[in-house]
């Protein structure tokens, strides 16, 4: 009855060699993926539960603050979910289904450290996000600082263009053509067994024209052009 | 002016030939404990696909010679036992074979592989600020049969710099490295090799390297692959296989699989609908330092790529984030 015996036991299947080298036939490979899947669906609810306890620890309403938490919290209990962001598929619901407009909604990324032992570098990571729409977003990391992210003066608020990629896939994407629009940023430093949140915010709509596009020849800022 | 050179912030430069996106070397200090810099490493570095055609048990099997054995699941026979890699020229995918694309957090270069312009490896090499490594991420296939002749393809890294004498290393199991010595085995004294290329691959499921005493340079994989150095100074893993006959071991049919890509039940496509052939994407990293340092190289990132951080994602409307609570809340909330 663990949520996560499913998933251990599809592991457990997935260790033949077939599906470690792809050997196998189509339609057992997609039967690996079938019951791995059916074993992270299962599992993901118990983990989100234990990322939105670390993300609100349970506290008594003692203040407002909290009170604004709270509604915060019911939101992300309903909205948050695993999103894969896999090589081969563009998939994230609640991403792509953000309603980024007239700035009616943000969007908050968690990011979970799986690691148990601490790295000798901090570790960092690049988190590449679907958005429904081009733009100009502002990535501000507001984990434990949630309660007091009115008070952010936005040092640490990172601002990225969306920018168009293709695809991966084309058969699951649900977008109609095979661009997405995706956000990219670093997230980290991450702690062991640690998560980090951060939120998206549209700040400035851009026409799909003219928002950076593949072609563009300019180098970001923070590289330096060595001759 | 011929090349572009980029940085990750963390003292890896790695340089591109502007005109063909080919990468030419990467310049990489270490960063060690208080801030200073090992001293630097300058390798030269160049990145190649290619594909060994599988041993066809129907017309290449020498006349007599009734042990046909093709190249298949259960065994890795190229149709010639010292068959050169076939190298992929680049090819134009649109307007060019490669592409500059700037990121928020660093560079992307696009460079396409193929025949007559039908490209079927797309690989895109990023710089990422603070990230250890350089990633290269690729997408291969419907790999192309229509010459009648299966395909083994192969990512070959050329680091003629490193004086590795045939010796290179493998992970077993992500745990100990093993040392393997071309043509050689410990355990046995291996005179007649038959053959040489197939005879040297063993299992990757972490990472493999080659070092000399002034560099080493190491691939981290995102999955089990197969690698080898068949020719010194190089490195090459094994990403998809295509055959076009079965190798008599296992499930009676070959590595073809035809329904590539889509999935043929509605509502993504049509059943009637095969494929041209699988697609498969993945991601190589990189990493290069001083002198037989390969194993600190990857041990340092390989736990890291196996267990990627978990990505949560959800939606709260605008002003939640703003507390716009007033005192009277306040006070209600306490009564």
């Amino acid at each position: 009855s663990h949520p996560f015996y499913e998933l251990e036991d599809a592991l457990g299947v997935v260790q033949h060699h077939d599906s470690i080298t792809g050997t196998g036939k189509e339609h057992v490979a997609r039967d690996y993926s079938r019951r791995v899947q059916a074993g992270i669906d299962k599992a993901t609810p118990h983990v989100l539960s234990i990322i939105l306890n670390q993300m609100f620890p349970n506290r008594t309403l003692k203040s407002a603050i909290d009170l604004q938490n709270s509604g915060l919290q019911e939101r992300l209990e309903e909205t948050l979910q695993y999103c894969p962001l896999l090589l081969n598929e563009s998939i994230c619901e609640a991403a792509t289904n953000t309603v980024f407009e007239g700035g009616k909604e943000n969007m908050y990324v968690v990011v979970y450290n799986p690691l148990y032992q601490q790295s000798l570098q901090p570790r960092t990571w690049v988190v590449r996000v679907p958005v429904s729409m081009p733009g100009i977003y502002s990535v501000e990391r507001v984990d434990d600082d949630i309660i007091l992210s009115r008070d952010q003066t936005g040092n640490n608020k990172q601002l990225v263009h969306a920018r168009v990629v293709n695809a991966r896939n084309d058969n699951y994407t649900t977008h109609e053509n095979n661009t997405i629009w995706q956000v990219e940023f670093l997230a980290g430093p991450l702690l062991p067994l640690g998560a980090v949140t951060y939120r998206v915010a549209l700040q400035q709509p851009l026409g799909e024209t003219e928002s950076l596009n593949e072609d563009d020849e300019i180098l970001p800022n923070n590289f330096i052009e060595i001759s | 002016e011929s090349t572009l050179s980029v940085s990750n912030g963390l003292g890896m430069i790695a340089s591109f030939d502007r005109s063909t996106g080919e990468m030419d070397r990467v310049l990489s200090q270490t960063k060690i404990f208080g801030g200073a810099y090992s001293d630097e490493v300058d390798l030269r570095l160049e990145l190649q696909w290619g594909y060994y055609t599988p041993f066809n048990s129907e017309h290449d099997t020498i006349p007599g010679d009734d042990y046909g054995q093709s190249s298949g699941a259960y065994v890795f026979r190229p149709s010639m036992p010292n068959q050169p890699l076939n190298v992929l020229p680049t090819c134009k995918s649109g307007k060019d074979s490669t592409r500059f694309v700037p990121t928020p957090l660093g560079l992307e270069v696009h460079t396409f592989y193929g025949h007559d312009d039908e490209c079927w490896v797309h690989q895109i090499v990023r710089v990422t600020q603070d990230q250890p490594w350089i990633e290269v991420e690729y997408t291969v296939g419907p790999v192309p049969i229509k010459d009648g002749r299966g395909k083994e393809v192969v990512s070959r890294f050329l680091t003629p710099d490193i004086a590795n004498n045939g010796v290179f290393f493998t992970d077993s199991n992500a745990r100990a490295f093993l040392k393997r010595q071309r043509d050689y085995r410990p355990s046995w004294n291996l005179t007649t090799v038959h053959e040489p290329i197939a005879g040297n691959y063993y299992p990757v499921t972490a990472a493999i390297f080659l070092q000399d005493e002034n560099t080493s340079f190491a691939v981290l994989t995102d999955r089990a692959r197969g690698g080898s150095s068949i020719v010194d100074g190089t490195l090459e893993v094994k990403v998809q296989r295509r055959t076009l006959v079965d190798d008599r071991h296992g499930v009676g049919e070959p590595l073809n699989e035809t329904v590539g890509g889509m999935t043929p039940y509605p509502p993504f496509g049509d059943a009637t609908r095969m494929g041209r052939g699988v697609i498969v994407s993945g991601v190589h990293r990189l990493m290069v330092g001083g002198g037989n340092t390969g194993a600190q190289l990857a041990r340092s990132a390989m736990d890291g790529i196996f267990a990627q951080p978990l990505i949560f994602v959800g939606s709260a409307p605008s002003d939640l984030n703003h507390t716009n609570v007033t005192d009277t809340t306040l006070e209600d909330e306490e009564a």
